[in-house]
């Protein structure tokens, strides 16, 4: 449970840094 | 989370590709991500419900989370993974969940549980602090969840149990789940101080009645939270909060969840707390 815990928070963390990146071009139109 | 996590990838493909999605567009891309039953109006509410607008910007209106929800997202997960990185880290969740007879251990609602505690006798509420490394849980069963208790609670039993510099996971809504006390003219000039003093207003004891119940008056009570985050914080520890769109990453669920099947298991037909042995014994189990 705990690991699968950790994988989340890991996979979100390192998809937000995505989302940053990818709505700023989007903003930047 | 499963589905939040999808969201956020199908958000993703759509900025990169310069295009501002609709709910539906997003509800299509997630199915092709993950399988959900839901329709396209329920899949809409739930992203509301997640956060999600249409912000009017000068090329149109573009889908997206609120800021403010990605912000709070980011600096909690920041603190917790770092903290995870530690070697041995001290990591704790403080949750309450109401314990009556219908056994589904919610969480208590956002506003007060004060007025769900009074109504039924057989109802209490579960505080408790559970350590993810050690596995151990301490808690109180109380019928009167107010600052007071609270506060007593972390002061009597959270501090002694906490190691050193640990970092304390709490739910967003928390503070809001426990009651206050509103003070009158009629209570004591002892009370009136206990309560200045515990709250940091400056005052003496040497200051008539009328004096102390006009600074408790003029004291905004909406910026007092339940200060256990500065009792926690004064004695070295970090307390973090965990936002609500992120509740299922709190392992406290897992334990719910065991107590749960636990006594499905010893009494499918009619499960009641008298008849397995308490949930307090089952929590020891653990």
């Amino acid at each position: 449970g705990l690991y699968k815990i950790k994988q989340m928070e890991k996979e979100l963390f390192k998809l937000d840094a995505e989302i940053e990146e990818s709505l700023d071009n989007v903003l930047r139109m | 989370m499963e589905l939040q996590i999808a969201i956020l990838k199908s958000m993703n493909i759509f900025y990169r590709e310069g295009i501002s999605p609709s709910f539906n567009d997003v509800y299509e891309s997630v199915k092709d991500i993950i399988p959900t039953e839901l329709t396209s109006a329920q899949f809409e509410n739930n992203m509301i419900v997640l956060g999600y607008i249409y912000k009017k910007m000068p090329f149109g209106r573009l889908l997206m989370e609120k800021p403010e929800i990605t912000f709070q997202r980011f600096f909690y997960l920041q603190t917790i993974i770092e903290t995870r990185k530690k070697n041995k880290p001290n990591i704790y969740y403080i949750d309450q969940r109401i314990i009556d007879n219908s056994l589904r251990f919610q969480k208590p609602p956002s506003q007060s549980v004060e007025a769900l505690l009074q109504s039924t006798n057989d109802t209490s509420v579960f505080l408790y602090i559970v350590s993810t490394t050690t596995r151990q849980v301490n808690g109180i069963f109380t019928n009167v969840l107010d600052h007071a208790n609270v506060n007593k609670w972390i002061n009597d039993v959270v501090l002694d149990a906490l190691k050193p510099k640990s970092v304390v996971v709490v739910d967003s809504n928390f503070g809001h789940t426990i009651s206050r006390k509103e003070l009158t003219m009629y209570d004591t000039k002892a009370d009136i101080l206990k309560w200045l003093k515990e709250n940091s207003i400056p005052c003496t004891s040497n200051m008539r009645k009328a004096e102390l119940f006009e600074l408790y008056k003029k004291t905004p009570k909406k910026d007092l939270n339940c200060n256990f985050s500065s009792i926690l914080e004064a004695h070295g520890h970090r307390v973090i909060y965990l936002p609500t769109t992120l509740e299922d990453l709190n392992p406290t669920n897992f334990l719910w969840n065991f107590i749960r099947n636990k006594l499905q298991s010893q009494d499918p037909d009619k499960p009641r707390l008298t008849n397995c042995g308490g949930v307090t014994n089952l929590i020891c189990e653990l």
